[in-house]
C-alpha cells in the first residue's frame, strides 16, 4: 500500500484511587475494563472510517499512580512475539491473560492493528544478580496486534522517567521493529524519544518509516510541550509519527497527533475539557521515498560563515525547565543578536510589527548536561517571550503573546545533527508550516 | 507570510555522544 490511514486516540484515562496495599486481581481488571470499554469505542470507530491502524496512550489501560507492590495485580506475562500466538483464539496458552486476550480480540474483530501499553511481568531468581527482592521483573510494555488478532511486537521500555518507580530497566535497549503492507514500523514509549538508543537507531540504522508513539507526557512550557517537540522530532528524523498522549488536564496531559516529516497531519491539544479524542489521517507509507522529503539540514551550516552580531548589552542568566541559559534581550523591533554559552553560539534576526512596552523577548542559549527527572546533553537556541518585562522572569511559562514578527531566522553553531526546531504561537498553538522553512544551512525563518 | 505571534521557537540539539549511559533516573540507575 502506498497510502495507509492512521488512528491515535488521546485517551482520559479511568485512574485506580491509590491504594497503599495491592488490590485482588479481580478489581484490578474491573478498572482495566472500563479503560478498554472505553478504547473499543475508539477503535471501532477508526476501523469504520477505514484506519489501518490504531496507536492508543502509555499507562492508557490502568493509569501511573503505583507503587512497585500496588501494580502487580494489573501485570500479565506477555511472550515474546515469536511464538507465533493469537490471544484471541487460545487465551490460555500463556497463563492468565485477560487483557491481551481482549486487545487481540478486538484487532481482531474491527481487522485493524491495535497498539496498547500495559505491563509485562518475568520472574527470576538469585542466579540473576539484577533480580529484584521480590522475584520477578516488571517492565512498561508496548504490545501491538494485527489485523488478525496476532502479537506482532512487543517491547519493554528502556528509558525510564525517574517517577516510575513501579517499572524495571530492561538489562539492555531492545528495537523493536516489524514489517506491514504498508510499511516498517517501530515502536517506542515516551520518554525514550529523548534517546540514542532506541530512538535514533530504529530510524538510521533499521530504517522504519513510521513510529508507534504511546506516551503520558505532561506539558512544560516553554520548550517541551508534546505537540511541538513531538512534531519536530518527526520533522528532523524524518518519519511518520503516530503519537498517543494521555489526557488529564490537572497534570497538564494533552496533545496528540499524527506528524509526517514534511507536515503535520493533525494534532489536538485540550487544556478545556476531560474529553479522549480520535484522530485520523492519511499517510505515505514509505516518506523517504516521496519527493516530498525534507532535504538533510546543516544545522551549523548558515553560522559557520558569519560574525557574531556584537551585542551592546549584557548578557543575563535564566531558567528553563531547571537549565541556566544565557539570555540576551532584544530591544528594538528589528536587528540582529548573538549570545552565546560555552561551545554554542545562537543568531537571531528580526523584524516586529512594532515593538511593544508590555511585552519583552529574549535570545537564549544552552550547552549543557541536563540533569532533572533523567540526564541528557543539550544545545539549545531559543526566541522566547518572557513572562513579564522583569528579565528575571524570561525562561517562565507563558501563555499568549500579541507582539507580531514579520521576518526571523534563528541558528546557531550546533555540535551535533540532531537538532528538532519549534515554533509555537500565542495559544500554544503550532505555527502552520506556509509560514517557516528550515533552509540547508540551519535557519528557521520565515517564508515572507 | 503574515506577521505571526511567536511565543516561543527552538532549536532543541541533542548531543548523543555527551550523553551518560542511560537517559532515565528510575530505580534501574541503582542496580
Amino acid at each position: 500500500l502506498d497510502t495507509f490511514i492512521a488512528a491515535v486516540y488521546e485517551h482520559a484515562v479511568i485512574l485506580p484511587n491509590r491504594t497503599e496495599t495491592p488490590v485482588s486481581k479481580e478489581e484490578a481488571l474491573l478498572l482495566m475494563n472500563k479503560n478498554i470499554d472505553v478504547l473499543e469505542k475508539a477503535v471501532k470507530l477508526a476501523a469504520t472510517q477505514g484506519a489501518h491502524i490504531i496507536v492508543t496512550p502509555e499507562d492508557g489501560i490502568y493509569g501511573w499512580v503505583f507503587t512497585r507492590e500496588t501494580i502487580y495485580p494489573y501485570l500479565e506475562e506477555i511472550p515474546h512475539p515469536e511464538v507465533n500466538w493469537i490471544p484471541c483464539t487460545d487465551p490460555q496458552r500463556f497463563g492468565y491473560a485477560p487483557v491481551q486476550e481482549r486487545l487481540s480480540c478486538l484487532a481482531k474483530d474491527n481487522s485493524i492493528y491495535v497498539v496498547a501499553n500495559i505491563g509485562d511481568k518475568k520472574p527470576c531468581n538469585a542466579s540473576d544478580p539484577r533480580c529484584p527482592p521480590d522475584g520477578r521483573y516488571q517492565y512498561n510494555t508496548d504490545v501491538v496486534f494485527d489485523s488478525q488478532g496476532k502479537l506482532v511486537a512487543r517491547y519493554h521500555k528502556y528509558n525510564l522517567f525517574a517517577p516510575e518507580v513501579q517499572f524495571d530497566f530492561p538489562k539492555d535497549s531492545e528495537v523493536v521493529t516489524f514489517d506491514t503492507p504498508f510499511g516498517k514500523f517501530g515502536i517506542f514509549t515516551c520518554f525514550d524519544i529523548f534517546s540514542h538508543d532506541p530512538a535514533v537507531v530504529m530510524v538510521k540504522k533499521f530504517q522504519v518509516d513510521s513510529v508507534l508513539y504511546p506516551t503520558a507526557w505532561y506539558n512544560t512550557l516553554p520548550l517541551l510541550s508534546a505537540v511541538p517537540f513531538h512534531s519536530a522530532w518527526a520533522r528532523a528524523m524524518g518519519v511518520n509519527l503516530l503519537s498517543a498522549n494521555t489526557h488529564n488536564t490537572s497534570m497538564h496531559m494533552t496533545g496528540s497527533g499524527i506528524y509526517a516529516p514534511e507536515a503535520v497531519k493533525v494534532y489536538h491539544y485540550d487544556m478545556e475539557t476531560e474529553s479522549g479524542q480520535l484522530m485520523l489521517s492519511e499517510l505515505k507509507s514509505r516518506p523517504r521515498s516521496e519527493p516530498t522529503f525534507p532535504a538533510p539540514v546543516a544545522w551549523s551550516g548558515y553560522d559557520k560563515g558569519i560574525k557574531p552580531f556584537l551585542s551592546e548589552q549584557l548578557d543575563f542568566p535564566g531558567m528553563i525547565y531547571f537549565d541556566e541559559f544565557t539570555f540576551t534581550e532584544l530591544k528594538r523591533n528589528a536587528g540582529s543578536y548573538t549570545v552565546c554559552q560555552k561551545d554554542l553560539c545562537c543568531h537571531f534576526t528580526y523584524k516586529m510589527s512594532e515593538k511593544r512596552t508590555d511585552e519583552v523577548y529574549a535570545l537564549g542559549a544552552f550547552d549543557g548536561l541536563h540533569t532533572v527527572e533523567g540526564q541528557y546533553y543539550l544545545q539549545v537556541c531559543t526566541l522566547l517571550k518572557c513572562q513579564t518585562t522583569d528579565l528575571r522572569t524570561c525562561g517562565e511559562p507563558v501563555g499568549s503573546a500579541f507582539t507580531k514578527f514579520e521576518k526571523f531566522a534563528l541558528s546557531g553553531t550546533f555540535g551535533t545533527s540532531y537538532v528538532f526546531p519549534q515554533l509555537i504561537l500565542s495559544g500554544s498553538q503550532l505555527a502552520p508550516e506556509r509560514h517557516y522553512e528550515v533552509s540547508r544551512d540551519g535557519r528557521l525563518q520565515s517564508t515572507s | 507570510g503574515a506577521p505571526l505571534p511567536i511565543l516561543v521557537m527552538a532549536l532543541y540539539g541533542r548531543v548523543f555522544e555527551k550523553d551518560p549511559p542511560r537517559l532515565g533516573q528510575g530505580p534501574g540507575k541503582l542496580q
